[in-house]
């Protein structure tokens, strides 16, 4: 049992930093509270975005949150690929730069696994292969327009 | 394998029966505030049974039924291929207001099933309420405020 | 007691109505719980976005619930001026058209009020007099760059 | 009357005293992710006393100061205008890591005050923590998602 979650832990680890430097620039970690006995502690992460110091987690802005959370989600990705992403506006807390650095790497994973991303800024619309639209012209029934094709 | 199809019917502000067809590779859902966008996310995790209703923003599950017609049941479908054209799997679920409550039916390739032969079934596609791959409207930085031990349990369910 | 809870109440509720009629175009009111007593009962809203039926307020939209909750913060505004307001990215949720309107009515609210909003969304930063720039070039520090005068 | 001037010193990433000049009017605050921009409306509530340290994202009051240097005191001043460009108001607030523990030390007008000094002044320009004229990232739904009874007690604090 604790074999099993040591290699699980430890490849999660690499993909971690892996995907975290990717979309911060910096460096990045998850780390065990009780090395020793790991299920008997809890699983803290440790981040340092470009050019700072290493940071409590509490203390990190809402975008750096963001790419901190969304680094974990991709490194269990990549561990132990689902057939579909569904995420719903991920990228809101996200400046202009950082929104196409998380769009260029979700279309770099969605050639091996589907994503379904609602958004409604410009970086993750325009990296998409499509948009499907919805509305609701009429007394609040939500129709889907179609779906638009990219490049 | 990916969605092919979501099949939707009274559910939430889809007071139409209206199909969705879905590619594999990067799309993005996009339209005004209010519109029905992340009442599409829920649609997939109320159907595959990923989530309570609460999560869906219903106090009740009869609130997830469409308040614009008479109609007392709603219905969601979510279809899959495995990339040959072919569909490969397909799961639906369908909620229906009784004067004791409402009953929840659940099926599995167009038969009756329960919730726990689905949850086995898409477990077996890595597709499980712990593995993160949905993601709701302001959950983003869960991972992060939520508790260390909790954090540590993620990586248990995967181990 | 009562009689001022209930001046204030009704003076907050016919600034809400125009405000929010003014946000997202639908009618909207605070509605008491219990309309005898009102101090037994707690306080909702009715909301009705143009064209729909009146919604329960959980079931609503994320852009739908911040531009409710602006307008009920500006309707206690109206009644109640502070001499100046401080918001973080309330625009985060909405899309270009609530923005726009978000933008225009802070910015006439402004001859009577201090406005410092931090904003990543174009449409709040064009209609301000303003921006202050920050940024962290090196090793963490903040420094503010400058402020750009806008038209 | 609004804000003529933000002085921070060692306060979260203000490692370096900095002197923030606002004017009347609509003034938005931008800058790349991290860089400090809630911080700026994290030391407004600090120093006017409107909230605690958990919701500054600071577990204990000595996270608000700055990790970079070996400083031990952080403090924030906030200087209020009435137009004619005359200071008619300001608050400061400054806090010392000690060997017990820390202090927290208020000035109202450059003089020792105390948080309930400071409260009464600022409640006569109706500033209190009560009246929602600050609003915390991701905070702006805060006023729909609480109960219908915290929602009616708003009313009851303006009344
Ligand atoms: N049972 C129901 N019947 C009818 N309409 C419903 C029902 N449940 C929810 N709705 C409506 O659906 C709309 C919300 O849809 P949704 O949350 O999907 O919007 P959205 O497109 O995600 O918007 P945003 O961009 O603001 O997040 C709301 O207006 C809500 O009132
Ligand atoms: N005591 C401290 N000493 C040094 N740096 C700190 C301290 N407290 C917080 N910080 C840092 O300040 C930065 C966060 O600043 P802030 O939350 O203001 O960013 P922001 O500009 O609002 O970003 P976003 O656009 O992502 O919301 C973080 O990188 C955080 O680690
Ligand atoms: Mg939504
Ligand atoms: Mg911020």
């Amino acid at each position: 049992k604790i074999k099993s979650f040591r290699e699980t832990y430890d490849q999660i680890n690499t993909n971690f930093k892996v995907i975290f430097n990717q979309l911060s620039d910096g460096e990045g970690r998850i780390v065990l509270e009780n090395d020793i006995n790991p299920l008997a502690g809890g699983l803290t992460i440790e981040a340092q975005p470009r050019d700072k110091k290493m940071q409590r987690l509490e203390s990190m802005s809402g975008g750096e949150k963001s790419l901190t959370a969304l680094a974990f989600v991709f490194a269990i990705q990549r561990h132990m690929p689902a057939p579909f992403y569904a995420f719903d506006e991920v990228d809101m807390h996200l400046d202009g730069i950082n929104s196409e650095k998380l769009a260029h790497l979700i279309k770099s994973q969605s050639s091996n696994a589907q994503f379904i991303v609602v958004s409604l800024r410009k970086p993750m619309i325009e990296a998409a292969d499509r948009t499907i639209g919805v509305t609701q012209k009429n007394s609040g029934i939500t129709k889907v327009t179609g779906v638009r094709l990219h490049g | 394998m990916h969605i092919s199809k979501i099949e939707i019917d009274n559910f939430k502000s889809f007071a139409n029966p209206t199909d969705i067809p879905f590619l594999q590779g990067f799309t993005t859902v996009s339209g005004p505030n209010g519109s029905g966008k992340s009442n599409i996310i829920d649609s997939i995790l109320f159907c595959l049974g990923l989530s309570s209703s609460k999560t869906l923003r219903a106090d009740r599950l009869f609130h997830l039924i469409n308040t614009h017609n008479k109609k007392n049941e709603a219905s969601v479908k979510v279809c899959f291929s495995n990339g040959t054209g072919q569909e490969n799997l397909s799961v639906k679920r369908k909620i229906k207001k009784t004067s004791a409550g409402f009953i929840s039916n659940y099926y599995l390739n167009d038969k009756t099933s329960t919730l726990n032969e689905i949850h086995d079934e898409l477990s077996k596609h890595n597709i499980s309420p712990g593995c993160y791959n949905v993601m709701m409207q302001g959950d983003v930085t869960s991972i992060i405020n939520i508790s260390a031990t909790e954090r540590r349990k993620i990586i248990d369910e995967i181990a």
